[in-house]
């Protein structure tokens, strides 16, 4: 695993998330479970908890773009770059974009949100890139099953690196 | 036979703008070389972002945009640099 520099962390326990711009290609509420679930899958690892605000600002904020909007990192169009998300911080940090020419899905037939999704909650959490191929945190797409999926050893080390374990009652 | 040997060079000129895109958005941090450092097409500062690309990526060092390293570059991708940024 690799962290950024100056290995960014958020200084509390509980963050809030909101999505603002929603995709066309996946139904409001798939998408929130995707996220949810997403989440979820670093929560299990770290005392960090996650709470859903649907106005104002929140630590991190979710949207589907499209092309060149705003942050200096314009999106590509189909395939390419599929999503990116900020380090941990105050303003864009912790924001994560999916690129909205995607075709996403809660399966296999586009690009499963839940798998981009887990991946950029971990830039929004403070991990860089792996050169661990069988990590989450590798930079190229590789579907994961949403559904009882566990993080990464890799993963797992690194996010612990930040945050430490979460005690198991 | 002759179109197909004018088909080769315009997909290399592809892979090689495509390569020269990909490096340029994953492997330069935005504090960034000089300009003057990315120097000519193919130039030493290139190569040397192919073999980090190679590196990270656990590919065969070679320096060059074999088979392995566009296949690598045309996957689909975080937009997040793998360098320090």
């Amino acid at each position: 695993y690799r962290l950024f520099p100056g290995e960014p962390k958020w200084k509390k326990n509980t963050l809030t998330y909101r999505i603002s711009k929603y995709t066309s290609s996946m139904s409001p509420a798939e998408v929130d479970k995707a996220v949810e679930m997403a989440l979820q899958a670093w929560g299990s690892a770290v005392p960090l908890s996650f709470i859903r605000v649907n106005s104002g600002e929140a630590d991190i904020m979710i949207s589907f773009e499209t092309g060149d909007h705003g942050d200096s990192y314009p999106f590509d169009g189909p395939r390419g770059t599929l999503a990116h998300a900020f380090a941990p911080g105050e303003g864009l940090g912790g924001d994560t974009h999916f690129d909205n020419a995607e075709k996403w899905t809660m399966g296999m037939n586009g690009f499963n949100l839940f798998t981009v999704a887990a991946h950029e909650f971990g830039h929004a959490l403070g991990l860089a890139h792996s050169t661990d191929p069988s990590a989450l945190m590798y930079p190229t797409y590789k579907y994961q099953h949403p559904y009882g999926f566990h993080l990464p050893k890799d993963d797992v080390k690194g996010i612990q690196a930040l945050y430490g374990p979460r005690k198991t009652l | 036979a002759p179109s197909v040997s004018a088909a080769a060079p315009r997909t290399t000129q592809n892979n090689y703008h495509l390569a020269q895109a990909y490096l340029d958005k994953y492997y330069t941090s935005k504090a960034g070389p000089q300009v003057g450092e990315m120097g000519a097409p193919g130039g030493r500062a290139l190569i040397k972002k192919i073999k980090e690309l190679q590196a990270f990526f656990g590919l065969r060092i070679t320096g060059k945009l074999d088979r392995p390293t566009m296949d690598m570059i045309k996957r689909p991708r975080c937009g997040v640099p793998d360098v320090a940024n």
